[in-house]
C-alpha cells in the first residue's frame, strides 16, 4: 500500500534546513 | 457508500500522505479564490470563521474548489453561524493553509525549497511580507490601471482582494488568459488522481 501510495503521489522538491528568517519560520509565528 | 464528487484538501495530502505540488497550489489558489469572489459577487458572502483548515477546502469532480465553513457536512454548507471574517483574513488563512499543505509531513528543522514566485505569492497572502522592501521584486498584476512609466507603484506590495490572488496566479502562467481553463485542469487532475488512489487502496483493504 505504501509503496503503491508513493509512486502515485510522487512529487520532487528540495529540502534545505529551516531558517530563522524563512517563509516557514514566518508562517509558524502566524499560527 | 457510492462514488464522491468532492474531496477535502486535508483528505488529499492524508491519501497520499505527500505535500502537494507547486502547479497544484497555484491551481488551488487560483481556483478556491474564483469561487470565493464569485461568492461576494453575487453578495452571498457566507460567515467564515477566522481560522480555516485543510477540511474546508473542497476539490470537486469537475475541478472547482470551493470553501466550506468548520465541522460541517457537505449538505449543511452554509447554514452554520461564525463570525464573518475579511476577505484579508480568509486570503491569510487560504495561504497559511496552501504553505502547510506544500510542507506537509516535513519536519520542524526542515524548510522546503519553493519556487520563489510561489513564496513571494504565499509571503503575500499570509502578509508575512517583510515591511523594509528588500522583497519588492517582481509582480505587477494585481495594480490595473497604472502607468508603465511608474514602475516602483505597479510592484505589488499587499494583496486585498481574491481578485489580486487570481491575477498573481494567472500572471505565472506563459498566457494569463489560459489560466481558468488550465486551473481547473490541473485541479480536476488532482480530484481524479486521488480518487484513484483512493479506490485502489480500497480494493487492497
Amino acid at each position: 500500500e505504501e509503496v503503491c501510495r508513493q509512486k502515485k503521489g510522487k512529487s520532487l522538491y528540495k529540502i534545505k534546513p529551516r531558517h530563522d528568517s524563512g517563509i516557514k519560520a514566518k508562517i509558524s509565528m502566524k499560527t | 457508500e457510492g462514488p464522491r464528487d468532492a474531496l477535502s484538501l486535508e483528505d488529499i495530502l492524508r491519501l497520499y500522505n505527500q505535500p502537494i505540488n507547486e502547479e497544484q497550489a497555484w491551481a488551488v489558489c487560483f481556483q478556491c479564490c474564483g469561487f470565493l469572489s464569485t461568492e461576494d459577487a453575487r453578495g452571498r458572502r457566507a460567515p467564515r470563521p477566522r481560522a480555516l483548515s485543510a477540511a474546508q477546502i473542497r476539490l470537486w469532480r469537475d475541478g472547482a474548489v470551493t470553501l466550506a465553513p468548520t465541522g460541517e457536512s457537505l449538505h449543511d454548507a452554509g447554514k452554520l453561524e461564525y463570525s464573518r471574517s475579511t476577505e484579508t483574513e480568509v486570503i491569510e488563512s487560504l495561504g497559511i493553509i496552501i504553505y502547510k499543505a506544500l510542507d506537509y509531513g516535513l519536519k520542524e528543522n526542515e524548510e522546503r525549497e519553493l519556487s520563489p514566485p510561489l513564496e513571494k505569492l504565499i509571503d503575500l497572502m499570509a502578509n508575512t511580507v517583510e515591511a523594509d522592501g528588500s522583497n519588492d521584486e517582481g509582480y505587477e498584476a494585481a495594480n490595473e490601471g497604472m502607468e508603465d512609466e511608474d514602475d516602483e507603484k505597479r510592484k505589488i506590495s499587499a494583496i486585498r482582494s481574491y481578485r489580486d490572488v487570481m491575477k498573481l496566479c494567472a500572471a505565472h502562467l506563459p498566457t494569463e488568459s489560459e489560466a481558468p481553463n488550465h486551473y481547473q485542469a490541473v485541479c480536476r487532475a488532482l480530484f481524479a488522481e486521488t480518487m484513484e488512489l483512493y479506490t485502489f487502496l480500497t480494493k487492497i483493504k
